[in-house]
């Protein structure tokens, strides 16, 4: 998988869409 | 005798794992519905023992040396049939069934009320017409149902009693989730998949459980269940059964299929197919996921296992002479398969 296929890539994708999401 | 009659088919070139016959359970009662394993401790021994399920009953079988089984209990449940058993991880002396006629109408605790005086009770934990529903970690269960307006989905925990506590709302998607895989590595992330082959994905750490994003698999590969999840290097990767896919020329009749998400953009792509057999005609009916080893009933009767992380079936068990395979379940580990025959019996395989 490369980031031309997924796009950019987090490793915190976690925390950055809980921080993100509505509550 | 039985151990030769059902000793596995390899595959051509595919010689690395095998299944081993270990022990055959015949129960006197009809249809399998169901088949799992969970820890069980009476008298001071803790076992992992194996659960069958039948419409009308559960039955505890406890392991005896030289791989015998002894039935321990035997759970009779009312009216409504079995649809399955959920299997908690990491719990002790509880079992968990959804019972239902087309779709699970509720779903119940088993189990052991007291070791000192060996008794057993049943409770029920909830009710309504429930579309999905998966055991947790830390005695957890998460449930999707529907009413004729919207759809609920929710946590419950269970007390080391047996009591139902306090249980957690998770903000729903506007379709049908009809399957949960918790994501290994990520603690308090969930994702399920829903009608419309989306993977929903939440947060399960506050008090309402956020939605975080939502990402379409894709229209190839209609009515995708989702069996596992996990987090590797950014990326979310999930393990996704395919029951209505059609054969293609490139990916043959896939019956698994690991997709690797990008939750910060939605985007996806397709990591590694398992295919059925080539030649074996046939589709996917059921099947079960443990770390990397799936295993599949087939139309055919026969039950396939593979390797997810090489896209290999490993393994071909094919339809017994008395009894065409209904059911493949992996153990607590994927050390051990279990598999069920239309008429009761379970075959145990070390795998």
């Amino acid at each position: 998988c490369s980031e031309s296929d997924l796009g950019p890539i987090s490793l915190n994708w976690f925390e950055e869409l809980s921080a993100e999401a509505p509550p | 005798d039985a151990a030769e009659e059902l000793a596995p088919v390899l595959l051509d070139g595919l010689r690395e794992e095998s299944l081993q016959f270990v022990s055959k359970l015949k129960d006197s009662s009809s249809c399998a519905v169901d088949v799992s394993t969970v820890w069980w401790e009476a008298a001071g021994s803790r076992a992992l023992c194996v659960v069958t399920a039948c419409e009308s009953s559960v039955c505890l079988w406890q392991p005896l040396a030289s791989d015998h089984w002894r039935k321990v209990y035997t759970w009779q449940l009312g009216e409504i049939p079995v649809i399955q058993i959920v299997p908690l991880p990491d719990t002790c002396n509880l079992v968990c069934i959804a019972l239902g006629d087309l779709e699970i109408g509720e779903i119940r605790w088993l189990l052991l009320y007291s070791s000192e005086s060996d008794s057993f009770k049943q409770s029920l934990v909830k009710t309504g017409n429930i579309k999905a529903v998966l055991g947790l970690q830390d005695r957890r269960l998460v449930s999707s149902s529907r009413t004729a307006h919207e759809q609920q989905v929710g946590i419950v925990s269970l007390s080391e009693t047996g009591r139902s506590k306090d249980g957690q709302t998770l903000m729903p998607p506007e379709e049908t989730v009809l399957a949960f895989a918790e994501v290994e590595g990520v603690r308090d992330a969930l994702v399920g998949t829903t009608a419309v082959n989306s993977v929903v994905l939440w947060s399960v750490n506050l008090k309402t459980g956020q939605l975080l994003t939502k990402m379409h698999v894709g229209y190839s590969y209609p009515a995708s269940i989702c069996h596992r999840a996990y987090s590797d290097s950014g990326l979310l990767f999930v393990v996704l059964s395919h029951p209505h896919a059609k054969e293609s020329e490139s990916c043959g009749n896939p019956a698994f299929r690991v997709v690797a998400f990008n939750p910060r953009t939605g985007r996806s792509t397709g990591v590694m197919f398992s295919s059925l057999p080539p030649g074996h005609a046939g589709r996917y009916l059921e099947g079960d996921v443990k770390d990397a080893c799936a295993a599949a009933v087939l139309t055919s009767g026969a039950i396939a296992v593979w390797d997810l992380l090489l896209g290999h079936c490993t393994a071909l068990l094919p339809p017994d002479p008395e009894g065409a395979w209904a059911l493949a379940r992996w153990a607590t580990t994927s050390a051990c398969l279990l598999a069920g025959q239309q008429d009761g019996t379970v075959c145990l395989y070390r795998y």
